[in-house]
């Protein structure tokens, strides 16, 4: 792949093995060995731990680029945060840990079942909003998304509640369709709420390969992303997709997922990210 | 097949070319970056490539205008086309054999779904339920996840859906539930059960084990690992260790309605060399197709 006369062949063939295994892909392989190529000297590049360093180095700047800094919510009343993401991510459970973490910094929270679609999404969203102690908002099966999330805005309005989650149904990035129905609802909730939504989270499961990439950039396209999650990085899958992303669209990465309970919500630091890929 | 000995110059005067790791060094390297792009575990695409390049070099080609109607084709273009008969040799050579994705039994077939999270476990119950009415059977699901907020409901309104029995029982393990549905599919003639269990982890020993009590308590004649089509270079560790603990009768790849390239399923299927089952197609029940090497293999070359 990247031919690099400087870096001897073995060292660089285990090094492009532990980039492109933890997915982070061919590019952005070349980019990261072409980048240090430039800052290391001769005799560095053939050592590998310093190579290694080096190129954690660069994935923990590019992503911390893309961070911009600590994350903090919102100072308008609600927050309106939307979560969006393909089939199967982890948005709903996000949405559960999400609450229990502001509920439990004091923050009155309500959730809205904005997937209308998937057969139990609301039972399953409700069950998190009972564990959280969350306020909760649905609309009859099959009603229009964008109804039930402008309703349950205006609800949190007349309760004086800080946050707003707005769970989506998933979607693939592909159907039009539906990316478009993620437009109303972003359209119609601000209407309802000055600014709304403040915050929209893109879901990416960690185990995603270099689809992400697509997905990351067809939602950004379609509705601005102010974030992604990153779930189910308690498994075996490095999650280096976001280096691309980050690289790419500049998102900030805001919270890592790692785990099925609410307690296993992470905010996202860099230096961390950058450390376990080499770890 | 001609003689690998046969030579260049020989070649061009009939038209020919002799596939060469010089004249096929670009295709070759194309070929690599789109495997990998496509999600292919390094390892398989190192194999894969390899085995392909011995399998073209010495091949004689037609390269020339044979003044009528044989396109000019380069031999980049030609080791392409051996690189797709090998990707859709390897998906499906041995299902070819295997008229029937499920092997049934008398009086009741089972089948146990398993996965990572997230992966369309419960939705492909569904759909594998839809599918076996249409083939005239009785089947019984068996919601069998005892974790996940709201799953037995899931699994409730899909049978309310189709019309098809949803068996669970609170309170009880896994293992044992799944057991009991045997026996009431068999009292209430029922001829096919379907076990749809939890999400988890490869490497959560405690779940993995729970796994392998349903297993040994019910053997189950069908066990399908469901796969997300856009998993990335893990996939090949998941399916590993599932094949390792169960093993696994063949897999499921969902969510091919995308633009995921579906890579993992040749790294799965080089790895584990059990067949692909079916594939997801969308996320209403009517979506599952019997799978067929072609398109998947395209698509997975780019
Ligand atoms: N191990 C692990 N599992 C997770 C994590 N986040 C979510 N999950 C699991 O992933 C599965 C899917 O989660 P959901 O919250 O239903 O995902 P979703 O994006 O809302 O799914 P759809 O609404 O159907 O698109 C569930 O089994 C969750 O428990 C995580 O960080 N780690
Ligand atoms: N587009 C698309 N979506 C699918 C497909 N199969 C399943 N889904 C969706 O993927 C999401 C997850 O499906 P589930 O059936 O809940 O997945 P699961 O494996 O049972 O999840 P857990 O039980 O939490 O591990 C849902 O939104 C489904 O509608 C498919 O082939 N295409
Ligand atoms: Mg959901
Ligand atoms: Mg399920």
């Amino acid at each position: 792949l990247f031919v690099a006369k400087e870096i001897p062949a073995d060292l660089l063939q285990q090094v492009e093995a532990i980039l492109l295994t933890s997915d982070l892909g061919v590019k952005t392989t070349n980019r990261l060995l072409e980048s240090v190529k430039d800052q290391l000297s001769k005799k560095e590049l053939r050592d590998q731990q310093t190579l290694i360093r080096a190129i954690e180095g660069e994935v923990r700047s590019v992503l911390a680029q893309a961070h911009q800094g600590e994350w903090h919510l919102p100072e308008v009343k609600p927050a309106v945060i939307l979560m969006v993401g393909v089939n199967g991510v982890g948005k709903t459970t996000t949405i559960g840990k999400l609450a229990a973490k502001f509920s439990a910094e004091g923050k009155k929270v309500l959730v809205a079942a904005g997937d209308t679609f998937r057969a139990a999404a609301a039972d399953q969203l409700k069950i998190w909003a009972e564990r959280a102690g969350a306020e909760y908002y649905a609309g009859a099966a099959g009603k229009d998304p964008a109804s039930v999330i402008f309703e349950a805005c205006e609800k949190a309005k007349v309760l004086g509640v800080d946050i707003v989650l707005a769970d989506t149904a998933g979607r693939l990035h592909t159907k039009t369709n539906l990316m478009d129905e993620l437009k109303k609802v972003k359209r119609v909730v601000g209407k309802v709420i000055e600014g709304a939504p403040h915050e929209v989270f893109l879901v990416v499961d960690g185990t995603t390969g270099q689809n992400a990439v697509s997905q990351a950039r067809e939602f950004h396209e379609a509705l601005g992303l102010t974030g992604i999650v990153l779930t189910k990085l308690d498994g075996t899958a490095k999650g280096g997709v976001i280096v691309a992303i980050a690289a790419e669209l500049n998102v900030p990465m805001r919270f890592v997922g790692v785990g099925e309970t609410a307690d296993d919500l992470r905010r996202f630091d860099p230096k961390t990210f950058a450390k376990a890929l080499f770890g | 097949i001609v003689s690998k000995g046969f030579s260049a110059a020989k070649a061009k005067l009939t038209g020919k070319t002799e596939l060469t790791a010089e004249n096929i060094e670009d295709a070759v390297r194309d070929v690599r970056v789109s495997l990998l792009e496509a999600d292919v575990e390094i390892n398989v695409v190192k194999t894969f490539v390899d085995r392909v390049k011995d399998k073209a070099i010495g091949k004689v080609v037609a390269t020339e205008v044979d003044g009528k109607k044989k396109l000019k084709a380069s031999p980049e273009e030609h080791f392409i086309a051996i690189c797709q008969e090998e990707l859709e040799a390897l998906l499906g050579a041995q299902d070819a054999k295997e008229a029937q994705p499920i092997t049934f039994r008398r009086p009741v077939t089972t089948i146990m779904m398993v996965g990572l999270q997230g992966t369309g476990k419960t939705t492909t119950t569904g759909k594998l339920a839809s599918y076996l009415l249409k083939d005239k059977r009785k089947p019984l699901l068996v919601a069998a996840d005892i974790y996940r907020p709201a799953a037995v409901d899931q699994l409730k309104v899909l049978g309310e859906q189709l019309g098809v029995p949803v068996f669970h029982e609170p309170g009880v393990k896994p293992e044992d539930m799944c057991a009991h549905a045997l026996r009431k599919a068999r009292d209430s003639g029922r001829d096919v059960v379907i076990f749809d269990t939890a999400g988890r982890l490869a490497i959560d020993d405690e779940l993995m084990h729970e796994l392998e009590q349903i297993k040994e308590k019910s053997k189950p004649d069908n066990i399908f690992l469901v796969v997300d089509a856009m998993s990335g270079q893990d996939a090949v560790r998941t399916a590993a260790e599932f094949n390792r603990r169960l093993p696994l009768s063949g897999f499921i790849m969902t969510k091919l309605d995308g633009d995921a390239r579906g890579g993992a399923a040749l790294s799965i299927r080089e790895v584990t060399k059990k067949p692909i089952k079916f594939l997801g197609m969308g996320e209403t029940l009517d979506k599952l197709e019997v799978f067929r090497p072609e398109g998947l293999a395209s698509r997975i070359l780019g």
